[in-house]
């Protein structure tokens, strides 16, 4: 479960706060998995108490910056939880660019920060890009296999539709022994774009959830 | 501040856990004070022994309250309750509850009348609507909550209620986590600070899915 509470002294009146919340929800919180299981339980609360300065003009600079702010709060607090995924010790950033709409470039991303056999692999720091081909092809986005570009960092891995001539394995399997990693998808379809993120999957998260109930 | 070896020794895994290294060597910031806030926390012994496990936030009359919520269909009685609340208003402030070791998820009538009964008792300490008042319960799922045991340590939450405990709030709601979660940041207005500083708790069944 995620749970999450944030105070500000802000005066701002509820409506719009809400707008700003659910805005940055989307591109924060909305946008991280751990294990791929949503709780009964999530949520985020953001109380104003309105004792600091009144925001004014919601177009303005000020609540401009105010909801830059907030979102960068909710951005971290979202890594946060991720960095403490149970079992974990690789932080990862899918990115996916150029897909046919941001739906279906979400969907690319999920499908990948949520593959059991791509999370195994990073945890093994097994640069196994084929699982990645695997799940662009399952994720339902549009897809076509021959525009179809990945890379590890700035390490460019597949690029229209096969192995990259500069592409060597073993500097796949030097980056993946980071603990910080990117992950990047190139559909060449659209201008459709995602990011999400998540962690590695290792055997600390058994150690954790077989005996949770019990 | 929560050193990594702190928290980790009351993580609840049988099997001891190597601490994470994704784990902030730096351990909880020092975040800004939000005015308008307070928070206390307690042992109301739950599920976990030796720690503190419920966590109550006030915030001053003339808040507002903003929020998302899971869109589980199976969702938690608190959740429910929340969602049924965020859209009312009132000068009076609010209140936010929370513990931790028990969803109460999965407990039909007797998990609402648990929250209910949570929100009147800190709407009687606080002198707050009982719509004011905001509960999350995180844990295992489908067991009664023993809310006595929360309404028992009422007292010493609301007599305990100060501006700067927003890491020990941090800390009384995590589960299986390893550290405490927070971070601030401040915003310029004409000069003056606005100050937004946020907690989480959270490292497994993640994937949220809010609105």
């Amino acid at each position: 479960t995620m749970l999450v509470y944030i105070f500000t002294d802000a005066k701002i009146a509820r409506a719009p706060l809400q707008r700003m919340v659910a805005r940055a929800a989307d591109k924060t919180f909305n946008c991280i998995t751990v294990d791929s299981d949503t709780s009964t339980s999530d949520m985020v609360l953001v109380a104003a108490t309105g004792q600091g300065p009144a925001l004014g003009d919601l177009r303005g600079s000020h609540a401009r910056a105010f909801e830059r702010a907030l979102h960068g709060v909710m951005l971290d607090l979202a890594h946060q939880v991720v960095r403490d995924g149970e079992g974990a010790t690789k932080f990862v950033e899918v990115s996916v660019t150029g897909a046919k709409t941001n739906d279906d470039a979400r969907k690319v991303a999920l499908a990948i920060a949520n593959s059991p056999l791509i999370k195994t692999a990073i945890a093994g720091e097994d640069p196994n890009w084929g699982r990645v081909v695997m799940a662009v092809g399952k994720s339902g986005a549009a897809a076509d296999r021959d525009r179809l570009g990945i890379s590890f960092g700035d390490i460019q891995v597949a690029v229209n539709g096969l192995v990259s001539p500069d592409y060597a394995e073993e500097d796949g399997a030097a980056y993946m022994r980071g603990q910080e990693l990117k992950i990047g998808v190139q559909l060449g379809l659209g201008r459709g774009v995602a990011q999400v993120w998540t962690c590695d999957l290792t055997h600390g998260y058994i150690a954790i959830n077989a005996d949770y109930r019990s | 501040m929560a050193k990594v070896s702190e928290a980790a020794s009351i993580a609840p895994a049988k099997t001891p856990m190597p601490i994470s290294p994704l784990a902030p060597v730096d351990g909880f910031p020092d975040l800004s004070i939000v005015p308008g806030v307070e928070f206390a926390t307690a042992s109301a012994g739950i599920k976990y022994k030796g720690r503190t496990d419920v966590m109550l936030a006030r915030v001053a009359p003339g808040s507002v309250l903003a929020g998302v919520f899971t869109r589980s269909a199976t969702r938690a009685a608190s959740v429910l309750d929340c969602q049924a609340k965020i859209t009312g208003t009132g000068a009076e402030g609010a209140a936010i509850l929370v513990n931790s070791g028990n969803a109460n998820a999965f407990t039909g009538a007797v998990g609402a009348a648990s929250v209910d009964a949570i929100c009147a008792a800190v709407a009687e300490r606080l002198s707050l609507p009982p719509t004011r008042v905001f509960t999350a319960s995180t844990g295992v799922i489908g067991q009664p909550l023993p809310h006595d045991r929360v309404i028992a340590a009422l007292d010493d939450l609301s007599e305990g209620l100060h501006p700067d405990g927003i890491a020990d709030a941090a800390r009384a709601i995590m589960t299986t986590d390893t550290y405490a979660k927070g971070t601030s940041a401040v915003v310029d207005v004409d000069g003056t600070p606005v100050t937004i500083a946020g907690i989480a708790k959270g490292s497994g069944m993640i994937a949220p899915d809010m609105a």
